[in-house]
Parts: structure tokens; sequence; C-alpha cells
């Protein structure tokens, strides 16, 4: 879940540019 | 020009420093300051020292450093080479800020920015010096805003050290042309072997100057932007041609505190919307309002669904 | 969008056997609002839920490598499927007659209400809200009010007992729903549970009936 609303819905490169840690 | 501890994470700042000379600790020494990459839209920028005792500039002028923006990156290269075989008598030290450290600088509430950047990291180098034993006497530098208050800020904070600010100090001063040589062999390094932490495959690096008015630069940032992430962290978002191709290509992203110290449309729309506080007083019309929902719900951000 | 994040229970998204018994989402008359509302029936209509959305403004989701402009979290949870008959038996007792039920549950602008009586739990407990007679083997209802508010105020007595068992704040006082405290606190009296245990259910319910539940 996102901090933020993006006007989107649709494929995004999550794999690449977002990395989650704990 | 060994940049590993850099590329271990560019999206942090970090300093890469060479040996100090023991002569830098036994005599009186002059110090140059200069910087690599202001302007550009990508990559870091670098901050530079160089240093060398007082009575070994003439040396200095003898390794031919001097005019170093002339230079092609192959005749930096070769020159910073000479100055780092000058190890006896020349130490160097450099602060690399990483575009993302620039960017989230520039852009978080309480603003830092370049300028302010600027002047810390050179601060910063001067007092490593100093904290490394090297017996200073005399620093030159480059103007960074105006000349004279930046003067007296460096001579407050370094008391004791002759302290000169002037506009084109490179082509003054052999000792900035020497951190300036320095400072660009690191950013031209930065920038050809950025490691892309984002996964993008094979990218191309023709950039052209990085210069935001560079046609070749505005292609490749143009060609590298992600609709809903933006920007690899190579480019510096917070720069205005960044954030002009994001506005108009990224899609809209909306933040909570998207309002807060921007005025503009929403902040004083939300004025309008405002009641009077005269509203509150005085009997209410029965408006056939609909039942509110149980604060159970409302405290837990709860509501009925109509349709998906 | 075609996908939306969703907490449900495992008996909502069990296998269903066959095709045409897979759980749907249909939308009835909300018995507090009149208005439309989303529910679930699961697989073979065993079982009514409720939909009910967690929104705060400016959120979206990551979904795998996809992302999702609606950042609604959904929770889907059991429903009483008494709660959605009961408006049209209150509609119908002001005629006072006995009716079958299907004649009963009829609705022009929902017109899957009748769906909710092929629901085992909804005609069990039909009783519960009305007067029964059998004629020449078919079974006739009669709204009943004193039935109807004894069996919400056995709703709201479990509801007071659920609300003290997960320690939910009641009381006057404003306090974050993550604040725990160590020791229990005393200032929540019996009538602030009562009172917002009717309030709970009174979101089931039309006004007129929560205002009787209320006195009662």
């Amino acid at each position: 879940l996102l901090p933020c609303e993006v006007e989107h819905n649709g494929p995004a490169r999550v794999g690449q540019y977002f990395s989650p840690a704990v | 020009m060994d940049l590993s501890a850099f590329e271990a994470d560019n999206s942090r700042s970090c300093r890469l420093a060479s040996g100090i000379p023991e002569a830098c600790r036994t005599e009186a020494c002059c110090l140059g300051i200069d910087e690599a990459g202001r302007g550009p839209v990508l990559g870091p920028m670098v901050y530079g020292i160089c240093f060398c005792p007082v009575s070994m500039k003439q040396r200095l002028q003898d390794l031919k450093v001097a005019d170093s923006k002339t230079l092609s990156e192959e005749e930096r290269e070769r020159l910073f080479r000479k100055l780092d075989k000058a190890k006896d008598f020349v130490g160097w030290a450099l602060q690399v800020l990483s575009p993302n450290t620039i960017s989230t600088s520039m852009l978080q509430r309480v603003k830092y920015n370049l300028n302010a950047l600027s002047h810390d990291a050179a601060i910063g180098l001067v007092q490593y010096a100093l904290d490394c034993g090297v017996q200073l006497k005399e620093v030159y530098v480059d103007t960074v805003g105006p000349a004279d208050k930046y003067q007296d800020k460096l001579s407050q904070r370094f008391p004791g050290v002759e302290v000169t600010v002037r506009p084109k100090a490179d082509s003054l001063f052999p000792i900035v042309s020497a951190a300036s040589i320095c400072a660009k062999v690191a950013r031209d390094h930065a920038v050809k072997d950025w490691q892309f932490v984002e996964e993008l495959g094979e990218t191309e690096m023709q950039y052209g100057s990085g210069y935001p008015n560079d046609p070749k630069t505005k292609a490749w940032l143009s060609q590298h932007l992600d609709p809903v992430f933006g920007y690899p962290q190579l480019v510096r978002f917070s720069w205005s041609t960044a954030r002009t191709l994001l506005q108009s290509k990224a899609v809209p992203v909306h933040w909570d505190d998207d309002d807060d110290g921007e005025g503009g449309e929403k902040a004083s729309a939300a004025k309008q919307n405002c009641s009077s506080v005269l509203s509150y007083y005085g009997r209410k019309k029965n408006e056939g309002a609909k039942r509110l929902p149980h604060r159970y719900f409302t405290e837990r951000a709860l509501e009925t669904v109509g349709d998906l | 969008a075609e996908q939306w994040v969703v907490i449900a229970p495992d008996s909502v998204v069990e296998a269903p056997k066959k095709a045409e018994t897979e759980p749907v989402f249909i939308r009835l008359r909300n018995p507090k609002t009149d208005e439309a509302s989303l529910y679930l029936l699961s697989n073979n209509t065993q079982q009514l839920y409720e939909v009910k959305a967690f929104k705060e403004e400016y959120h979206s989701w990551f979904i795998g490598q996809t992302v999702q402009h609606d950042g609604r979290l959904l929770f889907i949870t059991p429903m009483d499927p008494l709660f959605l008959v009961l408006p049209y038996f209150l509609k119908a007792g002001k005629e006072g007659k006995f009716q079958p039920v299907d004649q009963v549950v009829v609705d022009e602008d929902f017109p899957c209400c009748s769906r909710l009586l092929k629901c085992p739990k909804t005609l069990q407990a039909l009783c519960h809200i009305t007067e029964e007679k059998e004629i020449g083997g078919q079974k006739f209802n009669r709204y009943s009010k004193e039935k109807t508010l004894e069996w919400l105020k056995k709703k709201v007595d479990r509801t007071v007992k659920a609300l003290k068992s997960s320690n939910t704040c009641v009381g006057g006082a404003v306090k974050s729903s993550t604040f725990i405290r160590t020791k229990h606190n005393s200032e929540e009296k019996e009538e602030d549970y009562i009172r917002y245990a009717h309030g709970l259910i009174s979101e089931y319910i039309a006004e007129d009936l929560s205002l009787d539940l209320h006195k009662y």
C-alpha cells in the first residue's frame, strides 16, 4: 500500500525501481 | 582514481582522499578548492581540494595543471595521474555529492539549497585536511554566491587561515586548478561507470554534455523516463528540466503534503471552502440530513461500498 | 481497474464445486441508507457477506508488477441476511397481512434481493422477526415488532460482549485505536457499551426502528 495516489492502472516496473525492505 | 567507495552506493554522498604527504604535516600549506558538475542535470557534483606546502608552489606550477577548463577528458586524466604521482608533496580529497542527495536536499521540507550544500562540502573538506594534520596557512576558492560573504564565512570558520575567494580562481591559482582537475576526473569516472541500481538492462550512456539545454541530454531524459517511477537516480530530479518533463510525460502522483508550503490553488480553494464562524451558532435547519456513519467506522476509515 | 485488494474469510474463496456456484458480488438495498450497497454471496449462496472499504486519501497499490490507482482495501465479513430482509417485512407489515415470503421480499430496483431467500439462514431465522402460519403446506409470515426488538436486543447484547473482549474504546474520550492501555479502563460504564453497541446495530436498520430499539 503506497502513501501516495498514482493516477494510473496498469503495468509498472515495480521490481526494477522498488526494493522493499523490512 | 578509485571510486569504489562511491560506487558501492551511488545514492549517497562519499568522501575520497589520497594519503597525506609528510611535508604537508610539517610545513605551512596552501589549499585550493574547486567543484565539478554544478550545472548538469545528470550525475554527481564533486567538490575537490588539493594541497601542498607553500614552499612547493613552483613545483606544482611546473606540473602544468593550469587552465583545466580547456582540457579534454583524456588530458585531465593525464594531469591527474601526474598529481597522483606527486604524492610526496601533493594531497587531495573529494566530496562526491550524489544526484540523489542533491535532489532530496533541494526538495526536502526544510530546504537545503545547492549553495548551502556547496559551502558545507567545501568546509567539510578543509576541516578534513586540518583533522589529518595538514598545516594549513592559505585557502583559495572560487566564488559560490557573493564572494565577500563567502570569504567572511570561511575566515570565521577557519581563524588563522588566510582565505582568498575570487571568481575564476582556477585560472589564477594553480592549487585551485589542481583541485579542479581532481574534481572533474572524479565526476567523469563517476558518470561513465555509473551503476544503475534500477535494473534497466543495457542503458545507453550517450547523454551528451549532461547540461539541460543539450539536445542529446534532453533526448536521453525523454527516453529514460518511466511514467510511474520517473528517473533513475543518475538524474537530478530537482532540476526544473527533469520536473517539467515529469509533469508532462509521467503519470500524476499525489501526496498528502502536496499543498504544504507551496501556496497555490489548493490552499486558496481550501480557504474558500471554510465556513463562517457564525454558521456554528444559532439554530440549524433540519436538512433531512443523511444519518452519519457510526464512529466505529469513521475512526477506522471504514466505509460502505456502493460499487467497485 | 480489473482488480481489487480484499481481505476475506477462507469460506469466501473456497473453491466452488461448479462454475455457477462461484461467489458473486451483488448490489442490494442498504437497510440504513436505502441506497445501493455491495454485498457478496458465497458459493452456492451459503453465506451472505457485507463489503466495507478501508479508504484514506492518497493511497494506491503496487500489486506484483502493476500499479492500481484505487487505494482502497476491501474487507468482506459475514453478515446476518435477516438485516437485509427485515426492511421488506417492515414495509409489508403496515398492511397487517400474513404473506408468503417470496411475495414480501421483492424489489424492482434490486431484483437480486430474492437471492437472499436462497440463503439457508434467512428462512430459518425468519421466526425471529415475524409471526408464522402454515396453511395447506405453505408458510405465511407477518412482521412482528415485539419479536424484532427482542432479536435486536440479543444482537446488541452480543455486540457488547464482543466490544469488551476486543477492548474497543467506547467512552466519550477520544483515544487512538492503536493505543493500548495496560490497565483496564474502569471509566467505561455499562451504559457506554450499550449505547455504542446500539449505534453499531443501528448501522443495519432503519432510523425509526433504531429509535424504537433505543427506547427498548
